[in-house]
């Protein structure tokens, strides 16, 4: 008499985890833009045996956004999952594995992201900022003047934007910008790029040096800006990161 | 001749009784929400 099929997979069982927690790594692995995201929930696993000792597993995974960017060197255990109240962004992600005696990998994997929305933040927090558009000139104005005012008082390299990684506009009681967006260093110090901007460019990909960057602008009732950057210093196997130019930013 | 019960008697016999208290197993997914629903 065959073998009765075997039960099938449970989202909660620890071979189903097994699987996403290989999944969600191959997803930030191969992810250059925008935070890293850790699993949330298992919706759906499906288990299509393809003979002896393999089969294709297809995953559907409900992913949280952490506060950790894509280029830092956090491990994922260590990110913070972006609160509900920071305007939380989720992650759905479709992901076809196999698994070849025993051994599991990634074939293929497609993600949406999207921003909570904003109705549901306000219903539970009425007073909390809402994600801001990337290009929004409110948006544009403080990542751009806190570069600036960073290069213009740093003693070490000339650091070029990369992309924004979020922003949020707070309209009550004062009007505040506040932005986080990735940078990386280039061929220049600070002091060279006041000469010829022009000539400074990323550090090639075997000396690369990304950081992060938060800028908090007050526009009223007082003007201030403040802004923290923080290098992570070279990371071998870092990606190549095309260089944004004034006008192009990414999302995440 | 052997009578043949309807299947439908049949089958009211032969059912399990389901003892008091049963609890029908989670479903299988989705699993568990790990930090918050959005």
């Amino acid at each position: 008499v065959p073998a009765a099929p075997p039960a099938p997979l449970g989202c909660d069982d620890p071979e189903s985890q097994a699987a996403a927690d290989i999944a969600v790594n191959y997803i930030n692995g191969h992810s250059h833009h925008g935070y890293k995201f850790t699993l949330n929930r298992i919706e759906d696993i499906r288990v299509v045996p393809q003979g002896p000792n393999k089969d294709i597993i297809f995953l559907e995974l409900d992913l949280l956004e952490t506060t950790c960017p894509i280029l830092s060197p956090t491990p994922l255990e260590n990110c913070t999952v972006r609160s509900f109240a920071e305007h939380a962004v989720e992650g759905d992600c479709d992901v076809k594995m196999q698994k070849v005696d025993g051994t599991l990998s990634v074939l293929a994997s497609k993600c949406n992201s999207h921003a909570d929305s904003s109705e549901d933040l306000l219903k539970v927090c009425p007073d909390c900022p809402l994600l801001a558009k990337m290009n929004d000139t409110d948006v544009l104005q403080t990542v751009s003047a806190a570069l600036n005012d960073y290069n213009s008082k740093t003693t070490e390299s000339y650091l070029r934007l990369l992309e924004i990684g979020r922003a949020k506009i707070q309209y009550h009681p004062g009007h505040t910008i506040v932005t986080e967006f990735a940078v990386g260093a280039t061929n220049c110090s600070a002091e060279e790029a006041k000469a010829n901007v022009e000539a400074c460019q990323l550090l090639p990909k075997d000396q690369s040096n990304f950081g992060f960057c938060t800028a908090v602008m007050v526009k009223h009732p007082s003007q201030d800006l403040r802004v923290d950057c923080q290098l992570y210093g070279h990371q071998v196997g870092a990606p190549d990161i095309p260089l944004l130019s004034a006008h192009w930013y990414y999302t995440s | 001749s052997v009578k043949k019960r309807a299947v439908a008697e049949a089958a009211q016999h032969d059912k399990v009784p389901r003892p008091v208290g049963f609890v029908p197993p989670p479903p299988a997914c989705p699993g568990r929400i790990l930090h918050f629903d959005i």
